[in-house]
């Protein structure tokens, strides 16, 4: 994800969040589900979904162990779906 | 494993590659011999067979292409997403394309092209990502000597079930990654590291966090490239700040997460007469080195910096309670935490005698 100059580190890694489950997870892009959608309940599903695949505890919510996994270096096919 | 979803595969068994666009970081001659090797990855496991061609139209289309390259998934850059690839298919199916703009090398330095392209080729074929940590295809990078390369069981399953059996007379097998519950769980080796604690096993070692009890797995190779799989014991000197890693008669040593220059070292610095040429378990506590050999101790004055006179002497004899062989141990505030096959013994260096006996992989928060 491009840093976004001046933006908050939870700002920062919100974005890192929404790039990674846009890329391999299939969250719908910003813009396709309404803001309120998009906050709440896909997000936190898909954040489970990847930390299941990872083994991670499954809280929904981007910890530290979800980032830290989120920033390694790895295959841009998707882990789940086409 | 995973198969990709609709479970696409190649109708033929003999494929056909070839090598578009190279990257300028490797010489041809280079690629073309780690591509060659990444598909024997597949083709030693399953009936496929891989031929290289330079002209026309080839099932597998390889090329190194940065930024947007027009599939509709455009590349991010030095690190992130280093390659992909395309399920099996006509045109762009099968396709690898690498990240230009990644540092590719032959060797255990970011990032290896033959691991990444034996992934990708797994894509190639039908494969999806594995959850299992050990698999090759596990969507996150991680060093492993390409020259030992052994494919995990997990993909070899994975290719076997698309494509059938392997032709060879005797059916390949590769190494399974151990599960941190699974109850008959034993350890290499086990020492502490600036608070955290790590768990050897194999190739592998679980990383235990000390607040957060987070237990991760990760390849030795992934943190230390050039150590050796199967440490068989290990300690912390907390007054040097260094951990001493010992394999057969030799030993290395890391200072945090980089190893030492000047290492591997033969044991006989300790003293150890030649006719002990492994260590089963270390531990360090209060300037002395505990070494445990078979059924026998040996202590190692770190300030004197010899061996003690008097040693070895029997395990039991001082450590009431602790009976058999020690696989691995390490010191936790004033108790030493024996390993011995699926069981920990906590003893209580004050007490002089265990206090407690439980299942050893309760340490990875099993």
């Amino acid at each position: 994800a491009l840093p976004v100059p001046g933006a908050s580190p939870e700002e920062k890694n919100a974005r890192v969040v929404q790039d990674y489950l846009e890329k391999f997870y299939q969250l719908p892009p910003k813009g396709f589900l309404s803001e309120r959608q998009n906050s709440s309940s896909v997000i936190v599903e898909k954040l489970k979904e990847m930390q299941r695949f990872f083994g991670l505890n499954e809280t929904g919510k981007p910890d530290r162990e979800t980032l830290e996994m989120m920033r390694k270096p790895r295959c841009g096919v998707p882990d789940s779906g086409d | 494993f995973m198969l990709t979803p609709g479970n696409p595969k190649w109708k033929q068994m003999n494929l056909t590659y070839r090598i578009i666009k190279y990257t300028t970081q490797l010489s041809k001659a280079n690629v073309e011999d780690t591509i060659k090797e990444a598909f024997q990855v597949w083709s030693n496991v399953s009936p496929l067979t891989f031929t290289k061609i330079s002209q026309g139209e080839a099932d597998i289309k390889i090329a190194f292409v940065r930024g947007d390259h027009g599939d509709n998934s455009p590349f991010d850059g030095p690190n992130g997403i280093l390659a992909h690839a395309f399920q099996p298919g006509q045109g762009i199916g099968g396709d690898v394309h690498f990240d230009a703009e990644e540092t590719w090398t032959l060797t255990s330095s970011n990032y290896n092209l033959f691991l990444v392209a034996a992934h990708e080729f797994g894509h190639s074929l039908g494969l999806a990502h594995s959850t299992d940590p050990g698999a090759l295809m596990y969507p996150n990078y991680a060093f492993q000597d390409p020259s030992t390369y052994n494919l995990p069981q997990d993909d070899i399953n994975g290719i076997q079930t698309i494509y059938g059996p392997s032709n060879n007379p005797v059916q390949p097998t590769g190494p399974s990654t151990p599960t941190a519950c699974d109850p008959r769980l034993t350890f290499d080796a086990i020492a502490t590291l600036r608070g955290e604690i790590l768990f050897f096993k194999d190739k592998y070692f679980w990383r235990r966090h000390p607040q957060l009890s987070i237990v991760e797995l990760n390849f030795i190779s992934l943190f230390w490239p050039s150590l050796p799989t199967g440490i068989q014991a290990a300690y912390e000197d907390v007054d040097k700040d260094l951990v001493f890693l010992f394999k057969g008669c030799r030993y290395w040593a890391l200072r945090g997460y980089d190893v030492e220059q000047g290492y591997p070292r033969d044991i006989s610095d300790y003293g150890f007469p030649s006719s002990v040429q492994a260590i089963d378990a270390a531990v360090y506590y209060r300037r002395k080195t505990y070494f445990f050999v078979n059924d026998q101790i040996w202590r190692y004055d770190n300030q004197r910096q010899s061996m003690e006179p008097g040693y070895p002497k029997s395990i039991a004899s001082l450590f009431p309670g602790i009976e058999s062989k020690v696989d691995a141990v390490f010191q936790q505030n004033h108790f030493f935490l024996f390993f011995s096959g699926q069981t920990y013994y906590k003893f209580d260096l004050s007490a002089h005698r265990v206090t407690r006996i439980d299942r050893s992989n309760r340490w990875l928060n099993c």
